[in-house]
């Protein structure tokens, strides 16, 4: 009688169970009902098989948006989670979408569900992608803009594994000023 | 220990089928 080894059966587990959520622009709905949770997964294989089965963010239109967050947490900066939190923006060119926008936002999430960022992954909240005519955005969201160790360690790995150049300075804004900000651009906490 | 996998491990699954 054959004995098949666990791994040909076991999916394998991530550490944390993740939503996928999408947002569709509708002026007709608030920005609450516009939001709906895709599904949820906690192995690598499921994961793919959600990844696989979705449009690519390059193919969606434009005011949607994709977030992937940690099972419990929602998506918006009024979360417990996020209320003290802020993000790693990484702001792209309209030229950047046909080159890196797919690409990036697959590496985010890759370094999301495979927990890059060491010790310090425990700080992330999630991830966003807003998919807009005047440049997509793609940020890592993280639970508290004064953890300083957490959000340069994360800030260093996430611009590495997306292969920014150095020369490229990203930023880290708090949540509390992006929703306070007056005119178009937040201040940086963090480059 | 926390479950950490590396960007060419989890890309390696990418096309095995997951249903299961």
């Amino acid at each position: 009688q054959k004995v098949m080894s666990p791994e040909t059966y076991i999916k394998h587990p991530l550490q944390n169970k993740w939503a996928l959520w999408f947002f569709k622009n509708d002026k007709s709905k608030t920005w609450q009902a516009n939001l709906r949770l895709i599904s949820k997964f906690d192995t690598v294989e499921d994961f793919w098989a959600l990844y696989n089965h979705i449009q690519l963010s390059s193919n969606l239109m434009s005011g949607c948006d994709y977030s992937l967050f940690k099972d419990g947490i929602e998506p918006m900066w009024e979360d417990g989670r996020n209320r003290r939190g802020g993000r790693w923006l990484i702001t792209l060119s309209k030229q950047q979408r046909r080159a890196d926008l797919d690409r990036f936002w697959l590496e985010t999430l890759l370094c999301l569900v495979g927990e890059a960022f060491d010790d310090h992954s425990d700080d992330v909240c999630g991830a966003v992608i807003n998919v807009r005519a005047k440049g997509d955005k793609i940020a890592i969201w993280t639970t508290d803009y004064e953890n300083k160790d957490a959000i340069t360690h994360i800030g260093r790995v996430y611009k590495e594994r997306l292969g920014v150049p150095p020369k490229v300075i990203i930023g880290y804004q708090s949540h509390a000023d992006t929703a306070t900000k007056s005119g178009s651009s937040t201040k940086n906490k963090f480059v | 220990k926390k479950k950490q996998y590396d960007r060419e491990f989890l890309l390696g699954f990418q096309f095995i089928s997951a249903s299961m």
